[in-house]
């Protein structure tokens, strides 16, 4: 059973596409079958490990069944991962699809039932979503089977929370039955302020069982590894960031993936 | 001559908001007539200053002209610094101003205008905008006299500067032919880490003067002061990133704001 993880949230900037780039790296090299689908018009999941964005057809057009084959074979990056990447084009998302014959908020589900006739399945699809709860945002909650929340140890981030919560609850009630919360990640923690500190107990006191134990520090070589095409534990295997996704990787896979 | 200033990037987490809320005080403190108009559905602009999201009537019915009044009057904070909160239902702007009798992409200007008929002129006018490229920033677009983009010293948001510039120019030809570049801002430099420099090297060397000469350094009293609904310089005057965004204020003032 493919586990498909929207890694979604409206706030800006609180680590979505690390998220996306590392986890899905690590679980590759533990043997498990994976793909990375770049929803965002950023491309940022798909510049981050080399990628250029799609052309001839663009992601976009795939999205909204333009072109004769609406495929998109994914690029093969490290052993076991694969990535669809994204077109800037995507930020015509929002006005296009509404406009097609078909439910424009299973644009994505049918992209992958398409893909998945075609090749061997995938143990875990990861869909990185722009920063807002648009139209791509929903296409990756009707189409996924769990949701991953990664969200800064900072004030506007906490706040954010709520929103994002109530837009799955959203999801559940007319999307989709089935989409369960994986985890509220903690992501940026700096140990050495208080803020951090208060962000994370509030956070764990509201939502309990909820947030991922592991919690990712803020770590400079996680913002220089895109630089380099690479995800973290291939750039620097010893930095406190790789420890961390690493951490999480394990974490996920003990918790029967 | 009101100088309208949109504060706009679709890459998340640059530091839109903290710039907003940081330079509009600044500037009421200098004694210029300051007004802050918060698009983002986050409501981060309005939250950081301690304010409640609007209700009857929302920033939505007001930009949709649905109440019979669509005047939103704004609240004052600190003397001379006033604000338009924002509201979570902006999110619906995506579809429903297209679907208005009105040019959906002059909704914001036709706003500012109603208002600017009934309160004394503003000396500035800053409009927050959510990360995305959609119909609330290029509304922004359209009703600015100037345009500022503040970029983290990452190497994501170094990559999502070339899309911005390009929206600008689109912004110029197609919708406002006044819109200026009023500056890039480089956010959250971290001198300890090669990336800031490298990244602060590449923008400069690419936009030379259109680089605001201040830059700000991350420093965590930025992000702790909207816990205390606080302007940075009223919560640690003597914090590295009040002197930043003073320094700015100061640099924006000498170039004849
Ligand atoms: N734990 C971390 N420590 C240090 N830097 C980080 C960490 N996680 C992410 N970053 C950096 O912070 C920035 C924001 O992270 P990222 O782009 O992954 O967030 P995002 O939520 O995907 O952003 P967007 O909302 O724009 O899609 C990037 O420059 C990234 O390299
Ligand atoms: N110079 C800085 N140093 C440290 N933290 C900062 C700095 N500037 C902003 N922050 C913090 O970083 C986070 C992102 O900043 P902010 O919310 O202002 O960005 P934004 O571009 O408005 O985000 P969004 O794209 O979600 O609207 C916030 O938690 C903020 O408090
Ligand atoms: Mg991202
Ligand atoms: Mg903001």
């Amino acid at each position: 059973q493919t586990k498909i993880i929207a890694v979604a949230n409206q706030k800006g900037g609180v680590g979505k596409t690390t998220t996306v780039i590392n986890l899905a790296a690590n679980l590759a090299t533990s043997e498990k079958r994976t793909l990375i689908v770049d929803l965002d018009p950023q491309c940022n999941a798909s510049s981050g490990l080399g990628f250029e964005p799609t052309e001839e057809p663009t992601l976009l057009e795939v999205l909204l069944e333009e072109s004769d084959d609406p495929t998109l074979l994914p690029f093969e990056t490290i052993p076991g991962l694969e990535v669809i990447t994204g077109s800037p084009d995507l930020v015509g998302a929002e006005k296009l699809l509404p406009e097609g014959k078909k439910d424009p908020l299973k644009a994505v589900d049918r992209m992958l039932n398409r893909l998945q006739s075609r090749v061997d399945p995938y143990d875990f699809i990861f869909l990185d979503c722009p920063p807002s709860l648009g139209m791509l945002t929903l296409n990756a909650f009707t189409a996924a089977t769990d949701l991953m929340i990664p969200v800064q140890a900072e004030y506007f981030a906490l706040e954010g929370l709520t929103s994002i919560m109530e837009s799955l609850e959203v999801a559940q009630t007319r999307m989709n039955k089935g989409l369960n919360l994986y985890g509220i990640l903690i992501t940026m923690m700096d140990l050495r302020t208080n803020l951090s500190r208060q962000v994370e107990s509030e956070i764990r006191k509201h939502y309990g069982k909820k947030v991922f134990k592991t919690t990712i520090p803020r770590n400079v070589r996680l913002s220089e590894a895109p630089s380099h095409a690479l995800p973290v534990t291939l750039y620097d295997f010893w930095s406190n960031g790789a420890k961390a996704y690493m951490e999480l990787t394990k974490e996920i896979m003990r918790n029967g993936s």
